[in-house]
């Protein structure tokens, strides 16, 4: 399977209804510094059900557009992910945000978050493991670890 | 736990040295990782060594910024090979790496796209976003408060400015 | 001792600001350092807080990569204005930014070569090493282990491929 | 007063006798990964009194061309500082180790330790405040420090 597209709405720099794709193989997200680059990968990794810390923010109320400058445009973000399956078949994981609090949906049904990180996991996405999203400047702190480090990282992968 | 530790730790020291050598594109070159504890790798700390291309084989910390970048990218794709994820996210992991080795890491992206999994990234250099199938080009729009647009090009069409100018499909 | 180092915060929060719109190029950009505790900064935490061209005032967290590559520049700078050194030396500082940056930089970085200290560079990006006076390539050859070689070119007799074509001596 | 070049001998990837200059207002330092670029900056840090911790390698000994790998060429490296004074006049700082120790030699005389950071500290090179050189991923690094980080960095400069 593969990642077709993204529909984020009020996602931090992303107003309003947005789309972002549709992707194809091999995708290079580009654009100057501070255009909204990383925070694309941010919401790639929120749909997954990735924590506030790992979102570069404090709060997750935080990531609503405006919320950085204290002018939050809306009181929800929500950002929906279209997969394509071997067998051609689409199914959308989406999470959206008012507050403090998150709803989980799988194919537009409410689900919780125990269901939710199951159905990822039968598509090959680990949220806990990482083992999808290399953020900016990991590679730079991967090469500098040193051995006891090393044995961590394998302990969250494993 | 343990078992599974063990698990992840085998597989990735034997996949290693394969992807160095791919990311490489040099069969000499090498990549060992090592437990300090062989029994209970868990226990103690994992050793990475690399043998970049042309070069002997020294401590890690002797390897300059670019070496270790590249020996790092072979780490993170051997470990995700231990769980497959369908697609692959990369934030501007060509950093610290000079023309020739954006082509050799472009190279390693395209087939690995082809192969196994969909690879998305995040790159400012021309000469790594160039060998993609799409670009999406993200753009800011100032009012009271920045927000982002998108746009996006289909690459497909037009032939890799390769040295060998190697069909796109490719 | 406490007394230096109130001298050297109180010197470099005053001079940051000015370098920090230089470096950008913006006269509305802003560059705000504080202690947490005003009477005796050594004691506690010191806050650093940039306003980006174009963007509002917000936590140094919220800024993306290469806007804090161009924060902490600008930090740097101000600290070496404290005891300024005869020269400066800077290895790979443009890695996380796009040519628009590399433009800025480098003109930051011609003005203060012709006004206070000498500015020795390393750098992979062409966008970034084709704007300087000189350049010194360093290669590498192989026998029973590398070693590195070296290539000098001045640049000068060569016009500045600026936008506005401006005079290299400038 | 500006630094006119640098003579090395045997330091790191540089084979016996080299010389690295004329140095002009802006210079840049290009090359291919792994050519030897940084180990110019490390043979700077070197020749003002850097310790081997900063020089990334564990014994002052293993910065001697071929140690890396075991094979030394030679028992002793060195470096000299060639620096223009405002004055037109040249003045030369060297270092020079042999196993674990260290001489220093200006304008060719030798002189401790003590008189050697007199001296660049007359043209204004504090080496403890790290005044002049700025490594490979320390803009990374101070860009996310944290506020008692940057306390710190404030003690060592001043
Ligand atoms: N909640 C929010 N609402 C609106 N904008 C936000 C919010 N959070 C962050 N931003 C904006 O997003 C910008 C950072 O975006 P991002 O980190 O994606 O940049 P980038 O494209 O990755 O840049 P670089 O190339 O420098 O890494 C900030 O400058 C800020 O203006
Ligand atoms: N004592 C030594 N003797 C010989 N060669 C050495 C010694 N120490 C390090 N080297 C060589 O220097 C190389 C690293 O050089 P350096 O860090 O200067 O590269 P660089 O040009 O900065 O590369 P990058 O662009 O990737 O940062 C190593 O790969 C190693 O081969
Ligand atoms: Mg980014
Ligand atoms: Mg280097």
């Amino acid at each position: 399977g593969f990642l077709k597209q993204l529909d984020v709405e009020n996602f931090k720099s992303w107003r309003g209804k947005q789309t972002i794709g549709p992707f194809k193989r091999f995708n290079c997200i580009i654009g100057t510094n501070g255009s909204g680059k990383s925070n694309v990968m941010d919401a790639l990794g929120f749909v997954m059900g990735e924590r506030a810390a790992n979102l570069r923010v404090k709060h997750t109320r935080d990531l609503i557009h405006g919320a950085h400058i204290g002018n939050p445009v809306s009181t929800f973000a929500s950002v929906t992910m279209i997969y394509c399956g071997d067998n051609d078949e689409e199914m959308t994981f989406s999470r959206r945000i008012s507050g403090e609090s998150s709803e989980y949906l799988v194919n537009g049904k409410h689900v919780t978050l125990a269901k939710y990180t199951g159905e990822l996991q039968k598509i090959g996405i680990v949220v806990k493991a990482k083992n999808c999203l290399v953020y900016q400047g990991a590679v730079e702190s991967i090469a500098m670890m040193n051995a006891k480090e090393r044995t961590k990282m394998f302990e969250r992968i494993s | 736990r343990f078992h599974l530790f063990s698990q992840c730790f085998e597989h990735v020291s034997v996949v290693i040295d394969q992807i160095y050598k791919k990311l490489c594109r040099n069969a000499s070159a090498q990549a060992i990782l090592s437990a300090e504890n062989p029994n209970e790798p868990y226990l103690d700390g994992i050793n990475y060594n690399c043998v970049a291309p042309g070069k002997r084989f020294m401590a890690m910390d002797n390897l300059s910024g670019g070496e270790k970048a590249i020996a790092a990218l072979a780490l993170v794709f051997a470990i995700h090979s231990f769980r497959p994820a369908p697609f692959f996210v990369l934030d501007e992991v060509d950093a610290a790496l000079d023309n020739t080795n954006i082509g050799k890491v472009t190279g390693f992206f395209r087939m690995m796209s082809r192969e196994s999994c969909q690879i998305i990234v995040i790159s400012l250099k021309e000469e790594f976003y160039s060998r993609a199938d799409a670009l999406l080009g993200v753009y800011s729009m100032f009012d009271e408060c920045m927000f982002s647009r998108l746009l996006t090009l289909d690459l497909t069409p037009y032939p890799l400015n390769d040295e060998n100018a190697t069909d796109r499909e490719k």
